[in-house]
């Protein structure tokens, strides 16, 4: 796949003839400099954006054709994305945060199931607290959990634990771990950090659009 | 210093009788975990919030007591910002973005002052972008970028190299390192990663609020 941004003085290529797989049940870590494309492909493979040519194949069908209304299904039901920016709603606490992807999914969120998922990532005792008054790496938890309430096949993680400190991502690290291994979850994560990196089972590495190298973990 | 945000069920000591100093002409680095109070204490140090209770001196003056007008003055003159969270105008290009602090502080701002500090980033080739238009880790140069710009007394950076890949950090890291050494620049600086500390003179430890540990370099 490649996708174009802009023409003419400010046209940019994404990613240039971009192939890669994200195994299911299977962790791949994606790596490489800043503006080489890691962003760009995680949006592709959740259908938030379109490529200028190529396929984006999720369970075998390519849903580079598919409407709006069945990238929004299969955004709902399939697929959890942590941003890079966190896109965390102001005007709502951390608990209507995480809710949130459950009532847009139709379902009744529970109490409990929001009040668990927040506890895991060591913010049982910030519920009602609104983006604003949380830090930095509180507000990137919750949008982990935000993700995670849904309970995807598929994780899209875009620095997960960019903004946290290294005890705080290994507690993230270690429950996305349980959750590959016990649950069969599929996730793709972009991550400048060795450390992330190498809880992964694969890793790739893009640069300038393209991706020049891939190693697998040999435990995989 | 002491800072409390909120009252009842949702009050929080963010810092708690906290004595820290950032020496003049050197490079301090702030660590903790996510929620000790990081962003708070450059926050206060950069007259962005009060303190509770407590004096905060810049240059012998509290400026906790300071008017208004008072802190714009010393914000546009005396300390150079980056945020944790970008804080870009999203409807400016990135050498717009760079050129507002200096129009802001009543100068003409030069288009080539302007480029060469981009540059120095590693975005000379991206000032006609605009945030969105922009990777998380080139939206964070462009703010290193602007918080530069007036050449600051005093630099206060929130997790500058948060969204940067090794060889992008490396290059932040080396430009502010001579500007200590040449220019005898002060520098605060939070951060999660070892490798940035490692490039500090003296490195503290917060936690929950407190000022737990501190550690000097040995070749400061
Ligand atoms: N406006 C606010 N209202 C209420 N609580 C706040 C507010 N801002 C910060 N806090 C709380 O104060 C504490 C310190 O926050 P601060 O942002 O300084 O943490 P930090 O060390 O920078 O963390 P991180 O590494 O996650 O960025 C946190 O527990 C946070 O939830
Ligand atoms: N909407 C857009 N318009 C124009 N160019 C864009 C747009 N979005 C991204 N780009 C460009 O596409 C390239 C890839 O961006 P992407 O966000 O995927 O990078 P990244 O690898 O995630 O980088 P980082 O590590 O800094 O987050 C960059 O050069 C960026 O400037
Ligand atoms: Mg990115
Ligand atoms: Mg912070």
């Amino acid at each position: 796949m490649t996708r174009v941004y802009g023409s003419g003085g400010t046209r940019v290529v994404a990613l240039d003839d971009v192939t890669v797989a994200f195994p299911s049940g299977s962790w791949t870590a994606v790596m490489g400099p800043s503006g080489s494309g890691k962003s760009t492909l995680l949006h592709i493979a959740g259908g938030l954006e379109k490529v200028t040519s190529g396929q984006v194949l999720v369970d075998g069908q390519d849903i580079n054709d598919a409407s709006e209304a069945e990238l929004t299904g299969l955004r709902r039901t399939k697929v959890g994305f942590v941003f890079q920016n966190f896109n965390l709603l102001g005007s709502l606490t951390a608990e209507q945060n995480v809710a949130m992807p459950l009532k847009l999914a139709g379902r009744r969120p529970s109490r409990l199931e929001v009040q668990a998922v927040l506890t895991q990532v060591g913010l049982g005792d910030r519920l009602s607290h609104k983006p604003r008054e949380l830090s930095g790496g509180q507000q990137q938890r919750v949008a982990i959990a935000r993700a995670l309430v849904t309970k995807p096949t598929v994780l899209l993680a875009d620095e997960p634990t960019g903004a946290l400190d290294s005890n705080a991502a290994r507690t993230v690290l270690g429950m996305l771990r349980s959750m590959v291994n016990d649950g069969g979850q599929t996730i793709a994560m972009v991550t400048h950090d060795p450390m992330a990196a190498a809880s992964a089972d694969q890793v790739l590495f893009l640069s300038d659009g393209r991706v020049v190298d891939d190693m697998v973990r040999p435990s995989a």
